[in-house]
């Protein structure tokens, strides 16, 4: 199937950071078709405000809450991830691979893993009270909630007991693995079901570049 | 929920910027 990508690519623009679905199918869970349905997808997102095919943040944005404008710590933490080579852009390779990581056969392991990267937010190897608080602060200010100060503390004290069991004031990464078996549905945000069904979702590809074949 | 009993990364689990799934709406 990835060969109507190959053998048609008079139809298809070739963008910048553009890898061909066979290698991405071979380096993360999805199939050949998934990745072409996925680049659907990329593309849609890609040029829906700058048309150059690749994901700036405003697209991103956009994307995640139809608000090009909406700043949010954490949508900010999953772009700068994908965002593999620092170059303030998520290209169709880095999209797929990082996608890779919530689809529902992903391994577990990478999961945990890259909520880690996730929540360490100043990239320190370690998720520090700090960072939380300033997290818990972010979805507060995002949910519209308000929460008095000592509660605040409280829930991020709590937490830090929990979590951080060698007691050093910081979460490391084996704490944080023992922490999620023990608490698994805090990386329940890290599979995404739709991934499964991205044929479905966007069946188009082939019969897209048929049906412009024809026309 | 009484919010002191939350956890903190439970908490931060529901941000609207970690729900990737809204990429795939049309």
């Amino acid at each position: 199937m990835g060969c109507y990508l190959s053998t048609n690519s008079k139809k298809v623009r070739k963008t910048q950071g553009y890898e061909e679905p066979t290698v991405l199918a071979s380096e993360t869970p999805f199939t050949v078709s998934e990745v072409e349905a996925l680049y659907e997808l990329y593309m849609k997102l890609s040029n829906s405000i700058i048309e150059d095919g690749l994901i700036h943040k405003e697209e991103f944005q956009l994307a995640l809450f139809r608000n090009e404008n909406e700043k949010n710590l954490f949508a900010d933490r999953i772009f700068d991830l994908f965002d593999v080579k620092r170059n303030g852009v998520i290209e169709f390779g880095e999209f797929v691979r990082s996608l890779g990581v919530f689809h529902p056969n992903a391994p577990l392991e990478d999961k945990i893993a890259f909520a880690f990267r996730l929540y360490d937010l100043r990239q320190t190897g370690y998720i520090e009270r700090e960072e939380l608080k300033e997290m818990v602060l972010a979805l507060l200010h995002e949910s519209d909630l308000v929460l008095s100060d000592d509660m605040i503390e409280s829930i991020v004290d709590k937490t830090f007991k929990d979590a951080d069991t060698k007691d050093d004031g910081r979460i490391d990464q084996d704490e944080w693995k023992a922490f999620v078996s023990q608490h698994p549905s805090l990386i329940k945000n890290m599979t995404l079901p739709y991934l499964k069904d991205i044929t479905l979702v966007f069946p188009s590809f082939i019969a897209r570049t048929e049906v412009e074949d024809s026309e | 929920v009484a919010p002191v009993t939350m956890n903190a990364f439970e908490l931060i689990s529901k941000s609207r910027g970690l729900n990737l799934g809204s990429l795939f709406e049309k």
